[in-house]
């Protein structure tokens, strides 16, 4: 796709594709194609250069302003972070209680995922790599019971954070997500108001299924942020516009690989340029 | 759903009267939605739809008094030959062990999903061993040695190694010391695009000469599964393909992209997080649920 160059029906064609490979998904891409297709009928966009930023402004005008985690406003602030299974939340979580104890933070994550293989051990070496407490009980216990003495313990002594790790579930197995409204609810008893952020992990590498699955974990219990990971491969993460059009949820940060340190800010002009590279 | 869409594009075009090869478009265009809404990747839905426009511009569907549910006909016949048939099985060697790499993104399920056929191999009365190879994840090796332990099959496994091919060697030989005729070897989750990965998994290739290598792949995998699928394929080879959480709802197209650009088996699915949760590929299935 050239530069100064004129453009025709082939050109819309080819930045429809771009769109489409980006998993934005047939039904937001016809959307903004049409909008291009009337300006470019109307004459008012000629080159290529216009396509490209006819199509920027339209993405960045859905995805909104830059919304990062506002973290603190209440002591301690509790994160709980769900999602389907494998998606990066407890190596999301291991970064976020990083960045927050070097930040001067206090920071205890709860092992609620009771049932997986290793789950326990996994995020007991993260908690050790971020220098965060962690609460952990019997593998096969309670998940609840694990997220409210991490609470109750970050109130004794006064932490700054708690992180509450969960359970890869299929939004589609209701009785994993009853449990996760369990989950929600003691929570909410150990302090009202809490968890203050209800954190949604997507896979940038998942299609379509994206967006409902953030529609389900939002009817089950109310997402307030998305974490956006595995955006260090080949796969844009263009889901997360139909998830902002539709469900106005913020997009928090992006994972942008294993490590420690592999978190960003989710900026809408970044993510916007890295679809067109 | 797509028949119904069909219907009613043919019953406005019908009303016209006489349908003619232009009309096609009119459906091949519904077609085309419904399969980028299942994640079917675009280029593998231009070149399906040609396929499929080209065999419904005959009498059978132009003439018929139901072209709606010719071309549906079309469309599901084409999508159950593009995905392959059942009962792709995994190939023994003459030569025991028999050696299996799993492969693939992070997450996709590689580490239950090699336990999963552990299970299945012991169930058919063998005697497989697993191979605990993902030395980068945290606590990977623990998983596998749990998950090993549930089903009563040994786990090699080293926490000093730091080269998955060493590993795996050691592995193999510890095989065959106690003749278990199957070992599964779980890899580390990597990009396609990582090349220092790539080149380490290439390393464990080498090193054990694979009897079959899988790719295992997430079900909601959307767009990409054609960069990841061709790149593993042409950087390490595939020998067959494992799709795993099925069990959700996500419509599963990157199935027919993963076929299209590696031309490998689908072997089984993952249905579940359970360890017994494997099942074989079913590709009528598989295209009724792209199809939505
Ligand atoms: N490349 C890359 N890998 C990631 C990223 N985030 C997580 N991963 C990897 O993805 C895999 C799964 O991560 P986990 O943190 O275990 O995912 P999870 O959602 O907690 O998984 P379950 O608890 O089993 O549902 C691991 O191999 C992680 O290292 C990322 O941003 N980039
Ligand atoms: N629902 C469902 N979950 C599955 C299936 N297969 C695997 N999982 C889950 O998916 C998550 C990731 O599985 P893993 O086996 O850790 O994936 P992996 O490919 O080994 O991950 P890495 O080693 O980090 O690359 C876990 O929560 C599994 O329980 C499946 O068929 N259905
Ligand atoms: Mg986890
Ligand atoms: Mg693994």
């Amino acid at each position: 796709i050239f530069k100064g160059k004129a453009i025709d029906d082939t050109t819309i064609e080819e930045f429809e594709e771009m769109l489409l490979a980006s998993d934005m998904g047939i039904k937001a891409t016809t959307e903004i194609v049409e909008g291009l297709r009337g300006k470019y009928e109307s004459g008012s966009i000629k080159t290529v250069e216009h396509v490209k930023a006819f199509l920027r402004q339209s993405i960045v005008d859905i995805l909104g302003l830059p919304q990062p985690f506002v973290l603190y406003q209440e002591r301690p602030f509790v994160v709980l972070c769900v999602g389907v299974n494998g998606v990066g939340k407890t190596t999301t979580i291991g970064k976020i209680a990083s960045k927050a104890v070097s930040e001067g933070h206090s920071v205890i994550l709860a092992a609620a995922d009771t049932f997986r293989a290793a789950a326990i051990e996994q995020l007991d070496i993260w908690a050790s790599r971020s220098h965060a407490q962690i609460v952990k009980h019997q593998h096969g216990s309670d998940p609840a019971a694990v997220a409210f003495d991490a609470i109750e313990a970050a109130k004794a002594r006064s932490l700054d954070l708690v992180i509450v790790d969960t359970a890869g579930r299929l939004h589609t197995k209701s009785p994993l997500m009853e449990e996760l409204k369990k989950i929600k609810r003691v929570i909410n008893k150990s302090i009202p108001g809490a968890p203050h952020e209800t954190l949604l992990v997507v896979d940038a590498t998942n299609g379509q299924n994206a967006l409902h699955q953030a529609k389900i974990f939002n009817e089950a219990v109310g997402i307030t942020g998305i974490a956006l990971t595995k955006m260090d491969g080949t796969a844009k993460g263009g889901i997360v516009l139909s998830i902002k059009k539709e469900l106005n949820i913020p997009i928090r940060l992006i994972g942008v690989g294993e490590g420690i340190e592999d978190c960003r800010d989710f900026i809408p002009e970044e993510f916007t340029s890295a679809l067109f590279d | 759903s797509l028949s119904e869409k069909l219907e009613s594009v043919f019953r406005k075009l019908k009303g016209k009267g006489v349908l003619v090869k232009d009309d096609i478009d009119a459906a091949m265009k519904e077609i085309r939605f419904a399969l980028l809404e299942a994640d079917v990747n675009f280029k593998v839905v231009k070149g399906f739809i040609d396929k499929v426009k080209e065999k419904s511009l005959g009498k059978g569907v132009l003439e018929s008094l139901t072209p709606g549910q010719q071309v549906i006909k079309i469309v599901n016949d084409e999508l159950c030959v593009l995905l392959g048939s059942e009962n792709e099985k995994i190939r023994l060697s003459p030569n025991p062990p028999t050696v299996i790499m799993m492969i693939g993104l992070h997450g996709s399920g590689k580490t239950t999903t090699s336990a999963k056929l552990a299970r299945h191999f012991k169930a058919q009365g063998r005697r497989p061993m697993l191979a605990a190879a993902d030395l980068q994840r945290p606590a990977a090796i623990d998983q596998l040695i749990t998950l090993g332990k549930q089903i009563d099959v040994p786990v090699f496994f080293s926490k000093e190694d730091k080269i998955p091919a060493v590993v795996c060697k050691n592995a193999l030989n510890e095989a065959k010391k106690q003749a278990r005729d199957i070992i599964i070897l779980d890899t580390a989750g990597r990009l396609h695009i990582a090349e220092d990965l790539m080149k380490e998994l290439k390393a464990v290739k080498d090193a054990v000469t694979p009897d079959e290598i899988l790719f295992v792949a997430d079900a909601m995998t959307g767009q990409d599964a054609v960069n990841i699928a061709k790149t593993f394929n042409e950087k390490i080879g595939i020998d067959g393909i494992i799709l795993t959480k099925m069990d959700g709802d996500a419509r599963g197209g990157a199935a027919l992209s993963i076929r299209e650009v590696t031309g490998r088996p689908i072997k089984f699915i993952g249905t579940g997080e359970k360890i017994d949760m494997l099942e074989p590929f079913h590709p009528e299935r598989a295209a009724s649920r792209i199809l939505g």
